[in-house]
Parts: C-alpha cells; sequence; structure tokens
C-alpha cells in the first residue's frame, strides 16, 4: 500500500510505502478515547513480478467502539455489524445502511462512504481490475480527512499524524535520478533524506488518478513514522494498537 | 391439416375406440410471466357417436384468455365478453350436442376447464387453450406446476418448456412428480439466461406397465428454478412501456418474531386433523429461533392459553409447549372472536412492558377448520372487532383446514391485517402444508418496506409498500413508464433490517432489455404488460374483497372488468364465448365463485333439450330445475338460509 499524508501546517504532502506480507493486518487509525479503529489487512497479486510479490489492501475494518458498530469492507461486500446482527450490501448495489447515527453509503462498483453522526467521513474507494489479469488482484484504497475529531492521543500509520508533527525540508538537490531531486527533511528528531516523487490521488478519477507531488521517505517510512512498520501489524481486524 | 396420419405404429385407442392422437403442453416463461398451451387431438375411432372430452385443470390465479375447438376443419373461435352478455348470447345459440365450462376441482389450487361435445364415428377433434399467470416465488424458489392428465395413451405426449430470465438463471430442477416410471425421460438444457426443459415419453413409456392400455401420466409435471441475485435491490426490468421491480434480498439476519398461534381445538379437529396439526406444530414449534418470543392460544367454545404472555422460544420452554399442545383433545364450539382478540392483548401487553425487541416482527397464526359457532358469529362483526383491536404493525396469517371453513373470511381477515391466507387439505398432508405455509412466514428479513420512483416518470404503480419481506419470497411492484420522456428509472427502497435501515438505489435503462429480448424469438414481447395487469387485477379483486362500501365495490368491479376485458381474461366479471364461424353454435365457460359450503367438485351442465343418452356421466341436471342450466358452478346454497346454525360436529 502507498501512504500520502497530507501536513496542512507545513503544506506538504509526505509519502512512504509499506512491503508486508499478505494476510497482515495494519492498523492505521487507533484512537481507544474516542474508541475509533481503522485496520487494512493486506492481500498479495496473484503471483510474483521481478521476485517481489505485491500486496495491497484486501480489507479495510471500522469500528467504533462507543457505538459498538462494526463496519468490513472487502472487495465483494460491505457488512455493517452490531453485536450478534449484521447487515449487508455488495459493490453490485448503490444504497445506504444507517444505524445509531453511522451512514454506509455504496456506490455501485465505485466506493463507500463512512459518515459518523454527520460529523466526519472516511472515504474507501474500490479498484477493480479485470478479472482474469495473471497478476492484479481488485484492492481497495482509504481516505482519511484531516480534522481534530480524533483525540490527541490517535495513533496507527495514519492516525499519528493528526497531531501535526513539525517537519522541516531543505537543501533540494539533484537526486540520483535526474529526474527526481532529493533534499533533506528534519522530523521526530530525525534527518531523513527524502525524493521528489508523484503519487496517485483516486478520489476524483478512479481509474487514472491525479498526480499529487510528495517527498518520499525510504525503508517504509522509517523515522517519519513512530516506531518500525511491524509495530503496526495488529493481530486481528478489530485491535487497537497495544501502546503506541 | 389438423391430423396427419403419420402413424408410430403403436395402437393407442382405448376400449371405447377413443384415441388420443397428440397431446401437447407448450410453454414459455418469460421473466415469471407464463404462457401456457395445451393441445389434444382426439379421434372417435368407433362407428357410433360418442362424447370427447378436454378436461384440464388450470392453477387457481391462472388466467384463460383462448380456447379453440377444430371439429373436421371446423374451426370454434373464443372471445371474452362481459358475463352477462355473454349469457344472453350463449341463449341465443346454444350449440348441441356441446358443453365448455370452468369448474371447481377437488384439488385446491386449481379448477378444472372442460370441453365436451358428441360427435359421430370417425370424427376428429383438435382441443386448444392457452392461459397465462405470473409465478410467484415461494421458499428460495419459482415453481411451475403443469397439471398432465391426457386420460389415456396419446401417440405423442410432449411437454415443452422454455425459460427466459433477463436476471440470468441460477438453477433449473425439474423433480420426479410424475413418479420414478419416468426417471431420466426429461431433458434439460440451460444457459446462463435460457433453459428449455423437454420431455417427450414414448406410448411404451407412458403405460403402467408393459402390457397396459392404461396411462401411468398422470399428476402434475413440476419445473422448479430459481435466478440470480446480485444487486440487493432488486432487478428492475422494463420493455414496452411497463417496468417490473422484482425486490428479494438475500444474506440479511432474520429480525426477530413475537409470534402468536391461535388454533382451533373444536370437536371437528378431532381425529387426524388434529394429530396433522399437532406433528405440524412440533416442528414449527423447533424451528423457533431462540430470539424470537411466542405463545399458543388454543380455543374451541373456551379460549385457554399455553402462556398468558410471550415467552422467549428456548429449548425448554418449546419443548414445554410441544407436551402442551399434545395433551389437547379437540371438543365443543368454535369461539374464533375471543380467541383472535385474547391473541391480539397479549401481544399489546407486551408491547407496552417494552418485552418487545423494537427491530422485531409481530405475527398471529390462526388454523381454523370452521366457522364460528360459539361467541360472535357474525363474520364482519368479528372482522371489525380484529381491525379496531389489533395494533398496525402486527400481522394475521390465517390457514383454513378443509372445505368447511369460510375461506372467503379467513382471507379477508388476513389480507385486511396485512397477511395472508391459505386452504390447507383435511387429510394425510395438513402437517405438511401447514409447515410448508409457516416456512413462508418463518423468516423476516425486513419490515416497512418502501419501493418509490421519481414522480413523473411511472404511472398506475401496484402497491409499493409492504409490511414485511419473507426470506424465501419476493416483493414485485409494476407501473407504466412514461418512455418517451424517461431514458433512466431510478428507484429507491427504504427498509429496517434486523439492526439498521437500509436504502438502496436502483437504475435501470428504459431500453435496457430491448437487445436482449429483439433476439429471443419465445420470449413474450407483451410480458411486462401483463405482469402489471395481472398483478393489478389481484390487488383489485384483494381491495374488492375488503371494499366497506356498496359503490366503492361497483367502482373497483368495473375497473376490473376494464382490463379483463382489455387483456382478453376471463375473471370473476367475463366470460368465454365459444362460437363456429356462422355465430349458431355457442358455448360458456366461466369462472366458479368460490363454494362457501360443499366439498366436491363442480358439475358441467348441458342444454335440456340435449336430455338423451349424450347427456356427459358427470353432469346430471337436478330433475327439479327446468330452467336452461348454463355452464357454471353447482346449484349454489343460496335457497338455503344464509347462516345455519349447526353445531360443530353435525
Amino acid at each position: 500500500p502507498h501512504f500520502i499524508i497530507y501536513l496542512q501546517k507545513s503544506q506538504e504532502n509526505i509519502c512512504f510505502n509499506i512491503d508486508s506480507e499478505p494476510g497482515d493486518i495494519l492498523n492505521l487509525v487507533s484512537d481507544p478515547e474516542s474508541g475509533v479503529l481503522v485496520n487494512g489487512q493486506l492481500i498479495g497479486a496473484k503471483k510474483r513480478e521481478d521476485k517481489k510479490l505485491a500486496t495491497y489492501f484486501g480489507k479495510i475494518g471500522f469500528y467504533f467502539k462507543h457505538k459498538g458498530l462494526k463496519v468490513e469492507i472487502s472487495t465483494e461486500t460491505i457488512t455493517l455489524k452490531d453485536g450478534s446482527y449484521s447487515t449487508g450490501l455488495s459493490w453490485s448495489d448503490t444504497g445506504s445502511i444507517i444505524r445509531k447515527r453511522l451512514l454506509v453509503s455504496v456506490k455501485k462498483d465505485s466506493s463507500v462512504t463512512i459518515t459518523v453522526d454527520t460529523e466526519i467521513s472516511f472515504l474507501v474507494l474500490l479498484h477493480r481490475v479485470w478479472k482474469n489479469h495473471p497478476v492484479n488482484v481488485d484492492f481497495l484504497g482509504i481516505y482519511i480527512p484531516p480534522t481534530n475529531w480524533f483525540s490527541s492521543s490517535a495513533h496507527g500509520l495514519i492516525g499519528q499524524f493528526m497531531s501535526e508533527p513539525e517537519v522541516r525540508i531543505y537543501n533540494e538537490r539533484p537526486g540520483r535520478d535526474p529526474k527526481k531531486p532529493e533534499a533533506t527533511m528534519e522530523v521526530k528528531g530525525h534527518k531523513l533524506t527524502v525524493t521528489s516523487g508523484l503519487q496517485k490521488d483516486y478520489r476524483t478519477d478512479q481509474v487514472f488518478g491525479t498526480n499529487v507531488h510528495c517527498w518520499f521517505v525510504h525503508n517504509s517510512g522509517k523515522g517519519f513514522i513512530d516506531g518500525h512498520y511491524k509495530d503496526y501489524i495488529v493481530p486481528h481486524l478489530y485491535r487497537f494498537l497495544r501502546n503506541p | 391439416s389438423t391430423l396427419n396420419d403419420e402413424d408410430s405404429g403403436e395402437s393407442v385407442e382405448g376400449d371405447d375406440k377413443i384415441s388420443i392422437y397428440s397431446y401437447k403442453v407448450r410453454s414459455t416463461i418469460t421473466s415469471r410471466l407464463v404462457n401456457t398451451m395445451i393441445q389434444s387431438k382426439v379421434e372417435n375411432k368407433a362407428k357410433h357417436s360418442q362424447n370427447l372430452v378436454f378436461d384440464v385443470q388450470i392453477p387457481k390465479g391462472a388466467f384463460i384468455h383462448n380456447f379453440t375447438m377444430n371439429i373436421n376443419g371446423i374451426t370454434f373461435t373464443s372471445s371474452i365478453r362481459e358475463r352477462s352478455a355473454a349469457r344472453q348470447q350463449y341463449a341465443q345459440a346454444r350449440a348441441k350436442g356441446k358443453a365448455a365450462g370452468i369448474v371447481r376441482s377437488s384439488a385446491l389450487d386449481t379448477e378444472n376447464f372442460k370441453a365436451e361435445l358428441n360427435v359421430p364415428g370417425g370424427m376428429k377433434v383438435q382441443f386448444e387453450i392457452h392461459y397465462q399467470e405470473a409465478i410467484r416465488r415461494k421458499l428460495g424458489s419459482y415453481e411451475y406446476i403443469i397439471p398432465l392428465q391426457p386420460g389415456r395413451l396419446a401417440k405423442h405426449l410432449e411437454v415443452d418448456v422454455r425459460i427466459i430470465e433477463p436476471q440470468g438463471l441460477r438453477y433449473v430442477h425439474v423433480p420426479n412428480s410424475l413418479g420414478d416410471h419416468f426417471a431420466g425421460i426429461t431433458t434439460i438444457s440451460k444457459g446462463e439466461k435460457k433453459a428449455h426443459v423437454s420431455f417427450k415419453p414414448t406410448v411404451a413409456q407412458q403405460r403402467k406397465c408393459p402390457t397396459c392400455s392404461a396411462t401411468a401420466v398422470d399428476g402434475n409435471f413440476v419445473v422448479m428454478y430459481d435466478v440470480q441475485r446480485e444487486p440487493k435491490a432488486g432487478e428492475l426490468e422494463i420493455f414496452n412501456g411497463y417496468f417490473i421491480h422484482y425486490f428479494a434480498p438475500e444474506n440479511l439476519d432474520p429480525l426477530p418474531k413475537n409470534i402468536l398461534f391461535v388454533i382451533d381445538v373444536s370437536g371437528s379437529m378431532w381425529g387426524l386433523k388434529m394429530k396433522q396439526t399437532v406433528e405440524a406444530m412440533k416442528t414449527i414449534l423447533g424451528d423457533l429461533r431462540p430470539e424470537d418470543q411466542f405463545s399458543i392460544v388454543d380455543f374451541n367454545h373456551n379460549v385457554r392459553s399455553w402462556r398468558d404472555d410471550l415467552v422467549a422460544a428456548t429449548p425448554s420452554q418449546t419443548e414445554d409447549a410441544k407436551k402442551y399442545i399434545q395433551e389437547i383433545h379437540p371438543t365443543g364450539g368454535t369461539n374464533i372472536n375471543e380467541a383472535l382478540l385474547r391473541a391480539i392483548f397479549i401481544l399489546k401487553e407486551a408491547s407496552n412492558l417494552k418485552m418487545l425487541d423494537p427491530n422485531s416482527v409481530s405475527m398471529i397464526v390462526l388454523v381454523s377448520d370452521g366457522d364460528p359457532t360459539v361467541g360472535e358469529l357474525k363474520l364482519t362483526t368479528i372482522q371489525k372487532n380484529v381491525k379496531q383491536n389489533i395494533p398496525e404493525d402486527v400481522s394475521l396469517f390465517s390457514l383454513g383446514i378443509g372445505f368447511d371453513v369460510d375461506y372467503d373470511f379467513l382471507e379477508r381477515l388476513a389480507h385486511e391485517n396485512h397477511g395472508m391466507a391459505q386452504r390447507i387439505f383435511g387429510s394425510q398432508e395438513t402437517s405438511s402444508q401447514m409447515k410448508k405455509f409457516y416456512n413462508q412466514v418463518s423468516t423476516p428479513l425486513l419490515k416497512k418496506v418502501e419501493i418509490n420512483y421519481p414522480q413523473g416518470s411511472v404511472s398506475d404503480v401496484t402497491q409499493n409498500s409492504f409490511h414485511n419481506y419473507f426470506g424465501g419470497s419476493e416483493i414485485v411492484v409494476a407501473g407504466k413508464v412514461d418512455s418517451n420522456n424517461v431514458q433512466h428509472l431510478q428507484s429507491l427502497i427504504t427498509a429496517t433490517a434486523a439492526n439498521a435501515e437500509i436504502v438502496l438505489e436502483t437504475l435501470a435503462d428504459v431500453e435496457g432489455l430491448d437487445e436482449f429480448l429483439k433476439k429471443e424469438e419465445h420470449a413474450d414481447p407483451k410480458f411486462t404488460e401483463k405482469l402489471w395487469a395481472y398483478l393489478t387485477i389481484n390487488q383489485l379483486m384483494a381491495e374488492r374483497n375488503l371494499a366497506p362500501t356498496a359503490a366503492l365495490k361497483r367502482n373497483i368491479t368495473r375497473s376490473i372488468l376494464q382490463m379483463s376485458l382489455d387483456h382478453h381474461i376471463v375473471t370473476p366479471f367475463t366470460a368465454m364465448l365459444i362460437e363456429n364461424p356462422e355465430g349458431d353454435e355457442r358455448m360458456l365457460a366461466d369462472s366458479p365463485k368460490d363454494q362457501k359450503r360443499g366439498c366436491c367438485s363442480g358439475t358441467l351442465s348441458v342444454a335440456p333439450n340435449n336430455l338423451d343418452k349424450s347427456i356427459p356421466s358427470w353432469a346430471k341436471p337436478t330433475p327439479t330445475s327446468e330452467r336452461l342450466l348454463s355452464a357454471r358452478q353447482a346449484p349454489t346454497m343460496s335457497a338455503i338460509k344464509q347462516h345455519i346454525n349447526t353445531v360443530d360436529n353435525d
């Protein structure tokens, strides 16, 4: 999965990739105080390419603890769970499910919007690939708005940036690849070499996406994220981070 | 020519020298609309004149729309007229030695179309009838039943069914309903959206035994299938200016139920009926889910209940309830009014005490085999009492056992309270029929279902709000589409599921099916219009049944009559006039009214001036009746006082 973190104060996009194993569950947002949890489970491509197995988000789980509601989105179905009851739609439906002021709206074969108390919305996009493609598989993207709706103790691969860290980027210079300049970034007491690059934002164009310039942090975001990315692997889809 | 003489060698003549040359059933199913054609070519090979009979069972709810009879090249054709007009025209030119009619059959859910004529030796006749029906989804599948009783061996016997479902076929299954004798003869070929079923037994295969002359073909030929159900919002099919919306969502958690079983234990239930009812109830109670709540009210001239309040369906409680019901000894009168009011009271109490899950579904299931004989006897008063006391969100389902029960009353009671009614046999099959009926309502998946369409783009929409949606069934809404000004039709479905409110949208292209159906030679191009018409007529009939005033009833009758004439179908307000080309020989067939009393099938009568040996054995007019007996149901009981005070086990 490709991560793009938009830092409002610094007006910068910072991005990184996480290369983990199919089946691993990565914590994206963990905020026990506000009772919100977002985890993403990885799936693998059908086969390796250049000896490497690409991984994607195949399932995303939302848990709204104070409401006792879970929303599970896979590349096949969208399910709202309330205790032992569950109500589901499929990606071929257009419609919504409403429960305890949580609105799950599905747009056929395209997106799911989860709106909580009409205050915050999470967006999940479906990327459908050709069924018989030898390598690619359907996968999901998730967009979480920059908001102060979370508590200050929110964490996770994305959640930790809700309280924006101080970032300074300077000494822009030609990189090893002439088309990709490099720079130095100071964040969280670390000095990192970052590379200028382009990532895709698919919210407005789900097939081709819109180019987003960002400073790319290497080694799975090492130095930019707290700890190591493996610290964010959780045992199941609705588990909060232990102690960030 | 009517009959070609290509002979398959084997003789099929009966002792009476009557021979069926061919008996063919051709059906096409276009998106649940079934067109059935039954054709029979018969020959009187005797030297003397004889009666040739064409007797076909027509499923209740089917609409007959065409019948022809070809006698040695002379074709009798049919037309649909307003009932009394048809009678007058029939009286002007009664065909001699010929009679036709639609009569009640002993089977619960069919009627018989009979045509009979006396023909000299050597005469060949071809009968052909066409009828249509909209098949409803029950217990997860569409069951298309063809009553197949040729009555004797046929040189060419053939059943040919084609299915065309734009939604895509999930499976097609043909059970061995005619018996193991015919195992392996039926062929099925199934594509993604089409299927073809063929059944062509040879004469040898038709014989009951290798040397028998009697046919083993006597029963129902059944085709079962279901369709693909990808989007939860259902399938919106638009064609020819009409739309049909099929809604049958799956993988939803069942809603919890609050169910009251109200069981008649009067004297007439003694014996087989009670034994079968107990057997069914034991299975039904065992199938209840832990989150369901229930109780049992049993009544004869008194009203008792297993528990005076709703109880959670735990294993121990259901076991106790089974014991209770097994120990009941049917005796005494029938107090339906008090029993229903008790059941309603129990539900209301539970609701007042906040014992009901807000997302649950409340229902009453009434099982009775007779009319009230104790307490309130007037059926309309009972209906009013129930209507005034029953909460709006409670549905009432009624099961009538046998023919002694006033089924119209049970049907009104159910329809007026968001339920449905069914008549079942009072025999060995009572238990299985009760379980089958219960299974249709045992799994509520949604409640308060409403389907809406943008204003101005549709009109004449059938019922579009439904109290409950039960798993295995299907909600159908139909209407007209302004195809000239509308390119896409949107629909919005709102409903309550087990743990959430649901909103579902669909968008369909008004020309979405044109391409597919243009290539389908077998598809009925008017399938959407006919489905809309039959759905509308059935709903008008139900409304007419509940019409509070005579004026409203007259208006509804007029609408039904007009639609029946527009669509050329036999309904209780139209009749089929059959006449020869010159119009000087006529026969009449109209549908029977449901019998309040009487257990036997109706009879067909022949014009009295034909009182000679040619009167059909099953049609003896009563000696006292000098008046002309036209082809209608048996003499009704209307001459007898409407209400008889019988003691229950008379």
